[in-house]
């Protein structure tokens, strides 16, 4: 492992792809740290990131509310954008988290709306992974994923969402939806 | 939060993939 | 200081034959063994014997048939050599036996050997009664007073001897002394003359072959003794209990503790995986990575590779072992989306068809896939839907003109064993529920069926037949039923360099975080009878009419439960995935509730 002192860059000659990604990591954070003009910097999130991502946002939800479907999803679009690019590294994971999921719900149902399930079930897999688990989102999936021919996929999600939550009656009425189509898929 | 990153870039890629498997 | 040779050759015979028997005798009872069990695997198989077996061999290239002859012939040759060791050292055993009777000087040492019973012509479990009156009647033939006057000298020593040796007889089984002597050195008179020397002839040792016979056991013991161990323990050592090597197992490990969930799971990432093994490196060193990565690839695309098609075969066969090996260390990290992919991917390599949503008809043979695809009004996906479906539409739809390869593409689609789940549920041996901390298996009933007939529900199945015999054996094991099963038959794979009857893998999910719970359950028993049932849904109406539970065969697939039920009552739910490693469809993929109560 070499420490450049000018460039204050860690490298490893014959990094594997982990161990390399690892390195990467530690660089960019020190290069942001190094970077970051306010002496009295804290992890607390940046009032004017937070001002700029909320303004595009209440943006996209104004243009919901004049059903202009299309324009929303740009703004919104742009305000997550937004968020991944002006955040740093540094701030509180859970507040980046949750701004990010907030706005990413929202994002989903108006792609759902408009047709894009490709796009609304990437979006809520990124969802799932990171730890929300909740009812909603398992419904959207199931949809999503009705909508897009994945029948057997689609059953896997909705079983899994009523073993979570066994009397949610949205989600047995997909159950219910489903098999008949992945009886007739099935011939 | 750059592992968070990662994560959401990967999106266009899932996209591209599983557009295609299906 | 100076040892007796064996001049007469009365001893190394002996040292020979032993060491023939030590290695000759547990060889030929492996060997009788090997072919005794392999003529019961042959009628096991003839139970099962399958149209799809026969039509496999049938579709499947020469250049295959001649690959899987090299390989047997292999096999038949190390064989044919064991065997022919075997019948050559018999034969030398035979050969030392005669020797040894015919050995005047052996015989004469055996000779010398004092026995009791048959100088006294009694068996070795006379009574003394039986002794003492044997010894009277003896002793009265040869009492030297009672012998007849007209013998020679000669013939009067050899009685006078004779005598003398029945009274010794009959004293080393009575007296008391005599007895203990007898006993103790095999002769009554007491400890005879015995000789120690070495079982080896004299020009052995003495001579200048002396010295070649030191250096071969220098050889022996310094050299080839050390090296077949390290080598047999090296190999030892290097395999997993899977059976993959150590290197390979090290390398799925690293990519699955590092896996990150940002990475997509497709069948391009395993087999690069797979690729990397350490088999492939030792097969073939002066090959690379990316050309078995493209080996499989084009074997999945059906792409001939020219110069490496026979080393095309032996990776793509090599590549069974390999993912089962991935598909264990997955399960142990948990992972399921790549379990998934492992078994998937297996599917592909053995069907040589790629991943894809069309994957159930492509796998079927004679299919023209260009046609298919851009054909079909409608969107057909599965071989269930493609039996909705009449004969000649069918053959429209799938491309076939030719009604012989129709039919037999029919056939191979409607001998494709799908699962159709009956009942599914936790079971405790000799219990009605599942109590807190006791041990539930999971309890499958399924119903092997093909995609021509007709759907019926489960509740069609009556509980009678579900029902299995509760007696002190099922709840001492409750898995041995199971064995009741005959063994799957062979699989409808002609692109695969062996003959498969592969299985299906049962995976357990805990539905709570959706990670494996435990490593893949391997089912290779299940009944295929079904499948000649004729119910084909096309010509069906009624069902009530047509269908009888009773034509039907319920299979059992039985999954342990690593773990003891939770304290705490309850409901948990497990999501269980069963899959075959061998067709595109035949998969269950189902939630099962464990209801913990008091």
């Amino acid at each position: 492992l070499s420490y450049d002192p000018n460039s204050k860059l860690l490298q490893l000659s014959e990094a594997s792809e982990d161990v390399d990604m690892n390195l990467k990591q530690i660089n960019k954070l020190t290069q942001d740290l190094i970077a970051e003009s306010n002496p009295n910097f804290t992890p607390q999130p940046r009032d004017d990131s937070t001002a700029m991502i909320k303004k595009l946002f209440e943006t996209g939800l104004k243009q919901v509310q004049q059903q202009k479907l299309p324009e929303a999803l740009k703004s919104i679009n742009l305000a997550i954008e937004m968020s991944q690019r002006k955040r740093a590294t540094w701030e509180a994971f859970a507040v980046q988290l949750q701004e990010l999921q907030f706005m990413l719900k929202n994002r989903v149902d108006l792609s759902l709306i408009q047709g894009k399930f490709m796009d609304a079930l990437e979006d809520l897999e990124l969802l799932h992974n990171t730890g929300l688990n909740s009812s909603d989102v398992f419904i959207r999936k199931t949809d999503g994923l009705m909508k897009l021919k994945q029948y057997e996929q689609a059953q896997v999600e909705v079983e899994r969402g009523l073993s979570l939550d066994p009397s949610n009656a949205k989600l047995k009425a997909l159950h219910l939806e489903n098999s008949r189509r992945l009886a007739d898929y099935n011939g | 939060n750059q592992a968070l990153k990662r994560r959401f870039q990967a999106i266009l890629l899932r996209k591209d993939v599983f557009s295609k498997q299906w | 200081q100076s040892y007796d040779y064996d001049e007469g050759s009365e001893t190394w015979p002996f040292f020979l034959l032993t060491v023939l028997c030590v290695i000759l005798v547990p060889l030929t009872v492996k060997q009788i063994w090997d072919m005794l069990s392999s003529s019961d695997a042959e009628t096991e198989a003839q139970e099962q014997k399958s149209q799809l077996g026969m039509l496999s061999e049938a579709y499947t290239a020469d250049e295959i048939h001649a690959f899987r002859a090299k390989y047997v012939s292999k096999k038949s040759k190390w064989a044919a050599k064991r065997n022919l060791f075997i019948i050559a050292g018999w034969t030398l055993v035979a050969y030392l036996v005669q020797h040894i009777g015919s050995n005047d000087a052996i015989r004469d040492a055996a000779t010398t050997l004092f026995d009791p019973y048959s100088l006294l012509n009694i068996s070795t479990s006379s009574t003394e009664r039986e002794i003492r009156s044997a010894y009277r009647k003896l002793s009265i033939k040869f009492h030297p007073d009672k012998l007849p006057k007209e013998l020679t000298a000669e013939e009067r020593t050899t009685m006078e001897e004779q005598y003398v040796m029945i009274t010794k007889a009959y004293k080393s089984l009575t007296e008391e002394i005599t007895r203990e002597n007898y006993l103790r050195y095999g002769h009554p008179d007491g400890p005879q003359a015995t000789s120690h020397g070495i079982a080896l002839p004299k020009f052995l040792v003495d001579s200048s072959v002396s010295s070649l016979v030191v250096l071969g056991y220098v050889g022996l013991l310094g050299f080839i003794l050390p090296f077949l161990v390290s080598r047999w323990w090296s190999k030892t050592q290097s395999m997993t209990k899977k059976g993959i090597h150590v290197k390979s197992a090290s390398y799925f490990s690293d990519r699955l503790f590092n896996f990150k969930p940002s990475q997509v799971v497709t069948m391009d990432l395993l087999i690069n995986w797979i690729s990397h093994a350490q088999e492939f490196k030792v097969m073939y060193p002066a090959l690379h990575q990316e050309t078995f990565e493209k080996l499989i690839h084009d074997h999945i695309n059906r792409e001939n590779s020219g110069d490496l098609q026979n080393e095309k075969f032996r990776i793509v066969a090599k590549s069974h072992v390999l993912l089962f090996g991935l598909l264990d260390i997955a399960t142990t990290f948990r992972n399921l989306e790549i379990s998934n992919m492992a078994i998937d991917t297996l599917k592909a390599i053995v069907q040589a068809t790629p991943l894809s949503p069309y994957s159930q008809i492509l796998q079927l043979p004679n299919v023209d896939a260009e046609r298919f695809i851009n054909g079909s009004v409608d969107d057909i996906r599965t071989l269930g839907k493609l039996f909705t479906y009449e004969d000649k539409k069918i053959s429209k739809i799938l491309g076939i003109d030719d009604e012989d390869k129709l039919q037999e593409t029919l056939t191979v689609a409607s001998n494709i064993p799908f699962l159709k789940l009956i009942r599914a549920e936790f079971k405790v041996p000799g219990e009605t529920i599942v109590t807190p901390q006791s041990t539930p298996h999971i309890s499958l009933k399924v119903l092997v069926r093909s995609a021509k007939h007709k759907f019926f529900g489960p509740t069609k199945i009556p509980d009678e037949m579900c029902r299995e015999k509760q007696d002190f054996d099922s709840l001492r094991d409750p898995f041995a039923s199971i064995q009741d099963q005959p063994k799957l038959p062979q699989s409808f794979a002609p692109f695969f360099p062996a003959k498969r009857s592969g299985c299906w893998c049962a995976l357990v999910v805990l539905q709570k975080d959706g990670k494996v719970i435990q490593t893949p359950m391997l089912v290779d028993r299940l009944s295929f009878t079904n499948l000649k049932n004729d119910l084909d849904k096309r010509t069906v109406s009624d069902l009530e009419k047509d269908f009888n539970p009773e034509d039907w065969c319920i299979g059992t697939i039985k999954i342990p439960y690593s773990q003891p039920a939770p304290e705490e009552k309850g409901d948990y739910f497990f999501r269980v995935i069963v899959k075959s490693t061998e067709y595109f469809g035949p998969d269950l993929d189902f939630t099962v509730t464990m209801s913990v109560r008091e």
